[in-house]
């Protein structure tokens, strides 16, 4: 009982300007809530483009954001993460609140040029995050 | 196109520099060793700068050829294809040292000089796997031109191993490139971690191929990296590799065909 009040809903504009997909999302997600942002970095950047032939660019995406008191289905914590919510409220703040993390990531294939002078094509696992989660 | 290139030249289209910044960024805050945490990716990368020896060029063919097979497999944003159905997560493109060599001793009769093609394969990782080698020539002639001769491959200790060659030169997966499959003749080698090796190929091809085959091929490596970091590919999906006509037809029998697929609720 506890739970502050729900989100307020944004206003679904006009007919012609009516956005449902952007509708849904900030439905799901309120502002400010834990959920993925995108990174965009150049490899040439981090100077990495002699040995990184392809791609040239990356996003490796990242999650920010607040956890809700109540972690929602949406996130598909561990009952743990609750637990350690209330913890961090009621009994001790030294224990940190869950954390907004990745919770699944798609692979990077990367074109390099090896110290020999071959050429290596590999896909590389867990590169790009792909959902977010509270832990 | 793999052939378009004409000599063989230094590659132009990467700027080759000095490493720099990715040691800062991989090693732990408390400037412990980190050699043994960092995955592969990264490893190789971080330890090299100040006493590093300066960084070789790629030949530009075999980059062209390797841009194309990337764009092959994956998106603009570097995400592996879902279509695509090969079982392996790695490509390793060799050239071979002294090609020159091999190149001046050819003969205009049509049989494909003799000088050996030395290749390093000290890149390949002891967890990568061989699944398929090819070597790999400028696309010129008739596809399926039959080739006859042999192939001899030797690595530092072992006395040679003859292949008699009397298969079809294939035009590659992304038609680019005629292969002669090596396969049979290099996995003992590989599996055996042999780092140098030495290929003797003495082959006639008609179809007017001959001419692909007097020039040098690269060596080209499929391999499946077992390591954690390496990106495994769904079972299912593996299944589906027309490569593996045993598994092919496992998945057959599982999955349902085509036509008879669960209906849209």
């Amino acid at each position: 009982g506890r739970d502050a009040p729900g989100p307020r809903l944004p206003r679904p504009p006009g007919a012609a300007a009516f956005n449902l997909s952007e509708y849904l999302r900030r439905f799901l997600t309120p502002r400010g809530e834990c959920e993925l942002h995108d990174f965009r970095l150049s490899f040439r950047q981090l100077r990495w483009d002699s040995w990184i032939v392809a791609p040239q660019r990356y996003n490796p995406r990242y999650c920010q954001g607040r956890c809700p008191r109540a972690v929602r289905h949406r996130y598909g914590s561990p009952l743990h993460t609750l637990v350690q919510n209330v913890i961090s409220e009621k009994l001790d703040a030294a224990v940190p609140a869950p954390s907004c993390v990745p919770a699944a990531y798609d692979p990077l294939s990367v074109l390099t040029v090896e110290p020999d002078a071959s050429i290596a094509y590999k896909e590389y696992d867990n590169m790009i995050a792909t959902r977010c989660t509270c832990r | 196109s793999w052939a378009s290139g004409g000599e063989a030249q230094s590659a132009a289209s990467v700027k080759l520099e000095p490493e720099a910044a990715p040691r800062s960024l991989l090693q732990p805050v408390d400037g412990a060793h980190s050699s043994g945490l960092l995955p592969p990716f990264f490893k190789v990368r971080s330890g090299g700068r100040g006493g590093a020896p300066p960084r070789l060029q790629p030949d530009s063919r075999a980059l062209r050829y390797m841009k194309k097979l990337y764009k092959t497999y994956a998106t603009k944003e570097g995400v592996p294809k879902p279509t695509r159905s090969h079982l392996y997560n790695t490509v390793r493109l060799f050239t071979p040292h002294s090609p020159q060599k091999y190149a001046s001793g050819g003969q205009v009769t049509g049989a494909a000089p003799s000088a050996p093609l030395r290749f390093s394969l000290g890149r390949v990782a002891a967890v990568e796997r061989l699944l398929k080698s090819v070597l790999l020539y400028a696309a010129s002639g008739s596809p399926g031109a039959r080739c006859a001769g042999s192939l001899t491959a030797s690595g530092p200790r072992s006395s040679g191993r003859a292949l008699p060659v009397g298969a079809r030169l294939q035009l590659g997966d992304d038609r680019r490139g005629l292969e002669l499959d090596v396969t049979q003749l290099l996995q003992p080698l590989v599996a055996a971690g042999t780092r140098s090796i030495r290929l003797s190929v003495n082959v006639t091809c008609g179809g007017g191929a001959d001419r692909a085959v007097r020039a040098p091929p690269s060596l080209l490596l499929y391999l499946n990296d077992t390591s954690a970091q390496a990106h495994r590919r769904p079972r299912f999906r593996a299944a589906r590799s027309p490569r593996r006509p045993g598994l092919h037809r496992a998945a057959a029998a599982c999955a349902p065909a085509k036509s008879a697929q669960r209906p849209r609720r």
